[in-house]
């Protein structure tokens, strides 16, 4: 799976996700990346996420808009909201992954809960960042 | 107003020992290619949806990632692809489900969003858009790569051993 999320000149949040799926799917199964809400979200009050992992986990947790409520309705700051769904919501639940997530100030975050995750930013400030592992 | 971007190719069970330094270099540096191409669509002043899709179809082209080229491959051996867009101004989104010929599954959801009253179009439907819009149509083999194909094969070795579907819970694959 590989994802994006922006902050444009305008001030738009945008955010997108592609996917190859899991190996060996069968029936038809589809994980969170397609699903809005859950593997991808925007929305200019709070932030644009795009997610990772294991998707029927994603899914059953609104995982990208719960991130972007608990800044909407918690006044949780980005940081605080991705670390505590990815942590503290979706780990003890058993799912596994991460996210990428931007706000309207530019900040940016990246929490996941696995070994690595292959991730890039570039902030407000010009500051390029690139990881794999933790 | 500034500009940000960030992205990411998948998170799993990575270790620094399933990689050799090598391959390690060539993530890095499409990562690097992905995010500064995706940033320059922004200080050009283009909207978001731009950048997003620039970044993604620089790594839905690489075979590094599970997606697009270098996707991983359906019980049958076959792709299955998925993509989503959206965008925060009005909320608006867009996505496609299940195709299997279409070159860049995350042009044709921003097109779903963009140009159809809908927000997901799935499978044989999602293709039949993505013709109508003229996007490019690929052979499914296109994405084929030989590391995801011996992945499949361990996989299905695995559900074989496996005494029941609920026991049967994937390795590093499980993760998009």
């Amino acid at each position: 799976t590989v994802g994006a999320v922006v902050l444009d000149k305008q001030g738009n949040l945008v955010a997108g996700t592609s996917t190859g799926g899991m190996t060996a799917k069968r029936f038809g199964r589809i994980g969170d990346s397609p699903i809005i809400g859950a593997g991808t979200y925007a929305d200019n009050t709070s932030c644009a996420v795009s997610a990772t992992g294991h998707g029927e986990y994603f899914i059953r947790y609104h995982v990208a808009s719960d991130i972007c409520a608990r800044m909407k309705y918690a006044k949780m700051s980005l940081h605080d909201a991705a670390n505590t769904v990815i942590h503290d919501v979706l780990l003890p639940a058993g799912g596994t992954g991460g996210v990428i997530a931007i706000d309207a100030g530019g900040n940016v975050a990246m929490p996941f809960n696995t070994s690595g995750m292959y991730r890039a930013s570039i902030d407000k400030h010009g500051n390029v960042s690139i990881g794999i592992y933790k | 107003s500034s500009v940000a971007i960030a992205i990411h190719g998948g998170a799993g069970t990575l270790s620094p020992d399933d990689m050799t330094d090598a391959q390690r270099a060539e993530y890095i540096s499409t990562l690097q290619t992905a995010v500064t191409e995706g940033y320059k669509v922004l200080l050009a002043g283009e909207p978001g949806e731009a950048a997003v899709i620039r970044a993604i179809q620089i790594m839905e082209m690489s075979p590094l990632f599970n997606a697009g080229i270098g996707a991983v491959y359906t019980f049958d051996g076959e792709h299955e692809l998925d993509a989503s867009i959206m965008n925060g101004r009005e909320l608006n989104a867009g996505a496609v489900s299940g195709v299997k010929t279409i070159k860049s599954p995350i042009m044709a959801a921003y097109r779903v969003m963009t140009e159809s009253p809908h927000v997901m179009l799935s499978a044989e439907g999602a293709e039949a858009f993505a013709r109508q819009q003229a996007l490019e149509m690929v052979d499914n083999t296109l994405f084929n790569t030989q590391r995801r194909y011996e992945a499949l094969q361990k996989a299905k070795a695995r559900m074989q051993s496996e005494t029941s579907a609920v026991e049967w819970r994937q390795g590093n694959e499980r993760f998009g």
